[in-house]
């Protein structure tokens, strides 16, 4: 039996609202220490990534491991109809063909309850080994999405390059180009809008900016993006849950 | 011109 109750449907909400652009169908494996789901998106050039650890929760209960086959378009419709106050609980059966998502007001005056019928999803789950990554980044998520919209206005295409001082995003479409350099530095009064950098080699990546723009969605759950680099080996795009967190890697393009 | 790859050519499946 799965009872895991989050203190605010607006956590739930936000985790779900940051990659189901992306992905449609989702198999949540729920086990004792948490929730992690894995999903590729249909052209195969993104995996998103989830782990949602037991502290996330107000209350977690999972005596065996569940899989949850959910389609997020049907779970967002239930997910809109409570408040984001809320608290909102998962309530699942060892072998279920439906979840319940049970919210209830802080004051236990009004309580709705919604049941998700299951899906079977036949999906691979695949084995994210640790990856070397020669730079990490650390950015503001708001830094992070006003490159991407920027530059991604202009081009299918952005280039990362990092050196030692600096981090440029850069683009060349059909209408133009444009070129944005950021550079490190640490903000005391506010460390969450510093900007880091972490670089054993300067690495230089072309990234798709369709997957870039889903990615940039997770930044509703973090206020800060870690991106970590490699050559010829996808990128990861980190987003921190209080417990947990959201990752994409993506596979740069690479020239023939 | 450039070439994307697919992720499965980077992680197995279990």
């Amino acid at each position: 039996m799965l009872e895991a109750k989050f203190e605010e449907a607006s956590l739930f909400k936000r985790i779900i609202d940051g990659f189901k652009d992306c992905v449609q169908l989702v198999n949540f494996q729920c086990k004792q220490d948490g929730i992690i789901a894995q999903a590729v998106d249909d052209s195969r050039v993104l995996l998103v990534s989830l782990e949602i650890g037991v502290e996330a929760f107000q209350e977690y209960r999972c005596d065996h491991p569940i899989t949850l086959g959910i389609d997020l378009a049907s779970l967002s419709k239930i997910l809109r109809c409570g408040n984001n106050n809320d608290t909102l609980t998962l309530i699942a059966e060892d072998t279920p063909d439906s979840v319940m998502l049970l919210f209830e007001d802080t004051k236990k005056d009004r309580i709705a309850e919604f049941n998700l019928k299951l899906m079977d999803i036949d999906a691979d789950f695949l084995k994210i080994e640790e990856l070397v990554y020669e730079s990490t980044l650390n950015l503001p998520a708001t830094e992070f999405v006003r490159v991407v919209r920027e530059l991604g206005q202009l081009s299918d295409s952005l280039n990362i390059t990092v050196t030692k001082e600096t981090i440029k995003f850069a683009c060349d479409g059909d209408i133009g180009s444009g070129t944005i350099i950021l550079r490190p530095f640490i903000n005391m009064e506010n460390p969450s809008e510093s900007i880091k950098l972490e670089m054993d080699q300067p690495v230089e990546l072309t990234f798709g900016a369709k997957y870039l723009a889903d990615i940039v969605k997770g930044s509703a759950l973090s206020d800060k993006v870690a991106i970590r680099l490699s050559s010829e080996a996808p990128a990861l795009f980190q987003f921190d849950l209080k417990a947990g967190f959201l990752q994409f890697f993506l596979a740069p393009k690479f020239n023939d | 011109m450039s070439q994307q790859p697919t992720i499965s050519k980077f992680f197995k499946s279990v």
